[in-house]
């Protein structure tokens, strides 16, 4: 066979020292054939796809010869936010594992790192306005933590990848890991006359707690460098609100009645209008929207119940018919897990599927496959993600007519083998063997 | 390949590649050239991946320790 010597890769756009946003274009053109090895892309991040693309199309043969097809490839993503959600606090996730998660995410063309940092279980983000909230907050506050140095590397590491880090710091609920490192942020619950000890969300009620909020996000948006912030707002929990007399009497004097979800829309209205001064963008969980929550009109919605209030496919028609953009991530729950070949109704996912005008399929930007923490740590991240999380990238990046399930598994279980290669301990998909087992063997 | 592109077209015709001295290469007119650390260092990733053949083991201690 004739050789080939060399790709030669074009850019047309300068762009090395910035980082990837929702703007970025990803296009590429590969070109094989008797008179080029081409990579032409108009930015740093088309490239990268496309090198990608160019190291799965070389082979070996069993001799140890490698060779590459004639192939002529134009490639450009369906979507442009194919995101993987990784919740470090309910287990803690050592910083070698997340750089290696940004590596197989390469490999699967995923750009978004949703990195859901901080939760009721701990807080091992170190803040350097509020290093209490750490040192109280996290499991041990010397190894169980994410200094400003790790989180400097891995937003470099993702860069280098063509990756974004949407960082996530859910308010008012899911933030009891908050409380011993911030003396009165949290609403003290109440039985009857008397505190019961015990604590609930965020207290909405204090100016303190705002000023807290106000230096906390400046920290925060000055750290992390992607437009959009991830401000959670799921699953609060009215019980403690509810059962707090200062709590009940600012709502009598708000004019809310009993209608703790307007509570929550005065706290949350609060924060957006902070985390919007710091010329912020923000995602939040679908809570925020079913809450009626006033928010800015390029507000991110991000849907991620299956059943209630609504059908996830209704939620989206609901969301888009109001102008905003929605995020899908309800049937990518990557957590739960059957026995079996469960990627295939993964794999089957149309997020454009629901009741819409082509104006609001156009605000669907893309989706997530979320991989909570309370079973996965750094013993068997790798595997529970991977290649389950694949059949999500496939179909964020693909046409839509690309939905062969036959076609998929032959190519899914082969890239399987290519992620045991490249050090990757994926799980299999099915019976088989991969070849490069018994090489190494 | 995975995730699969938008458009492709193969044949069984085929080039062969020899590690020592394939290489990747900026085109004269590209506005990335050397220097250009985000293609740089993927430069010398794809070349790690392509022509070795690491294959995955438990994580060593050192590692860890890092």
């Amino acid at each position: 066979a004739p050789e080939k010597s060399s790709l030669v890769i074009l850019v047309s756009t300068p762009g090395c020292n910035e980082l990837p946003s929702l703007e970025s274009g990803e296009n590429y053109t590969l070109t094989i054939n008797d008179d080029h090895c081409f990579l032409l892309s108009e930015t740093v991040w088309g490239a990268l796809r496309g090198l990608e693309t160019f190291s799965q199309l070389v082979w070996r043969s069993p001799e140890g010869t490698f060779f590459i097809n004639k192939t002529e490839i134009e490639d450009f993503p369906r979507f442009p936010h194919r995101g993987l959600l990784l919740d470090t606090s309910r287990h803690y996730l050592p910083l070698t594992s997340i750089l290696d998660t940004l590596d197989v995410m390469a490999y699967n063309k995923f750009n978004v790192f949703h990195w859901h940092l901080v939760d009721d279980s701990s807080f091992p983000y170190d803040s350097f306005t509020f290093p209490e909230l750490t040192r109280k907050g996290s499991y041990d506050p010397a190894t169980h933590i994410y200094t400003a140095q790790d989180v400097k590397e891995v937003i470099e590491y993702a860069r280098l990848r063509g990756i974004r880090v949407l960082a996530e710091f859910d308010t008012p609920g899911h933030t009891l890991s908050w409380g011993p490192g911030a003396p009165g942020l949290l609403t003290p619950c109440y039985s009857g006359s008397h505190p019961t000890g015990t604590f609930g969300p965020v207290n909405p009620i204090l100016n303190s707690t705002y000023e807290f909020m106000s230096a906390f996000f400046l920290e925060v948006s000055s750290v992390f460098p992607d437009f959009y912030l991830h401000l959670g707002g799921d699953e609060v929990d009215f019980t403690c609100w509810k059962s707090n007399p200062d709590i009940q009497s600012f709502m009598k004097k708000q004019g809310f009645g009993n209608d703790f979800k307007q509570l929550e829309s005065f706290y949350v209205q609060t924060l957006l209008n902070i985390v919007s001064a710091y010329d912020k963008g923000y995602v939040v969980w679908q809570e925020v929207f079913d809450n009626k929550v006033k928010v800015r009109p390029d507000t991110i919605i991000q849907v991620w119940r299956e059943e209630t209030p609504v059908r996830y496919t209704k939620e989206m028609e609901l969301i888009t018919g109001a102008g905003f953009r929605a995020l899908l991530s309800a049937p990518w729950y990557l957590n739960h897990i059957a026995y079996g070949p469960d990627w295939r109704e993964v794999y089957m996912v149309e997020p454009l599927d629901f009741k819409g005008s082509p104006q609001q399929k156009a605000l669907v930007i893309g989706g997530e496959a979320c991989m909570w923490g309370e079973y996965v740590d750094s013993t068997n991240l790798a595997p529970r993600l991977w290649p389950r999380a694949g059949a999500v990238a496939e179909r964020l990046w693909s046409s839509e007519l690309v939905t062969s399930v036959d076609f998929a598994f032959k190519r899914l279980t082969r890239f399987r083998c290519e992620l045991l290669r490249r050090g990757v301990q994926a799980q299999p998909l099915s019976v088989g063997y991969c070849e490069q087992e018994f090489e190494e063997t | 390949l995975w995730p699969w592109p938008q458009y492709i077209q193969t044949s069984e015709s085929h080039y062969a590649i020899f590690p020592y001295n394939f290489q990747f290469r900026y085109h004269a007119s590209s506005a990335a050239q050397p220097g250009c650390s985000v293609l740089d260092e993927a430069f010398q990733r794809y070349r790690d991946l392509l022509f070795s053949s690491s294959w995955w083991q438990p994580p060593e201690r050192t590692r860890k320790q890092h």
